[in-house]
């Protein structure tokens, strides 16, 4: 999923 | 992962740092925010619903219990710690943190990229770090000698973030699946500017040499 796994910033 | 991102994430870590140094070392919080520092635990929390189940880097994981472990045990300290929680000046902490709390839910409802569970919490969490300083700049205008180790914490906050939207910058010159962060950089950006007038005065008091201190 594009939009959930672009969350890698703290 | 960029030379922004690393500098802004140390930032963030000294600022903990030094909050923690105070807090252990003087077995002081005088000046800080309560109201603050629990919506900092919150928006650590929701935005690290992750943080077992989506593993991106060690380098993170480290990083999210390092940021989830400093934010409880400082209001630990300041709820527990029999010495450090009368230096709590709760009369000077009035800010409705509460409101802040029910709005940005109500927004992160209504603005988000996607309705499911954790992508509003993660929401959520981008709106109330936006706001959740408001308090503690509430509280530092209201205090008339701000100590060191206060001014360097919201300093290092503040630089923490204006790093972020360095980052944001870079990364969407340089990638390619980078282009639909939007909700995160005007959340970002409205962050950083709630700092512009407290990093005016902190410049100005360091330039002068004198003591820190916010105009009521």
């Amino acid at each position: 999923d594009e939009i959930e796994d672009s969350h890698d910033e703290l | 992962m960029n030379i922004f991102r690393f500098a802004g994430d140390m930032m963030h870590l000294l600022s903990v740092v030094v909050l923690l140094l105070k807090i252990h070392k003087m077995k002081s919080c005088a000046g800080i925010s309560l109201k603050t520092q629990e919506l900092y635990a919150l928006v650590f929390i929701c935005r690290y619903l992750d943080i077992f189940t989506g593993f991106i880097s060690l380098y993170n994981t480290i990083m999210k219990i390092v940021f989830l472990a400093s934010a409880f045990s400082i209001l630990w300290y300041m709820r527990s710690h029999k010495v450090v929680r009368q230096t709590y000046d709760k009369d000077q902490d009035t800010f409705r943190h509460y409101f802040l709390i029910l709005a940005c839910m109500v927004l992160a409802l209504l603005v988000h990229h996607k309705f499911t569970f954790r992508e509003v919490m993660w929401t959520f969490s981008i709106y109330l770090e936006a706001v959740a300083i408001l308090p503690q700049l509430v509280m530092l205008q209201r205090t008339r000698n701000i100590d060191n180790l206060t001014g360097n914490y919201v300093f290092f906050l503040g630089t923490y973030r204006g790093l972020y939207m360095l980052n944001w910058v870079y990364r969407y010159l340089t990638e390619v699946h980078y282009h639909h962060r939007w909700l995160t950089w005007i959340s970002g950006f409205i962050q950083t500017a709630l700092y512009a007038d407290f990093f005016y005065y902190y410049v100005k008091s360091w330039r002068n040499n004198e003591k820190l201190q916010l105009p009521a």
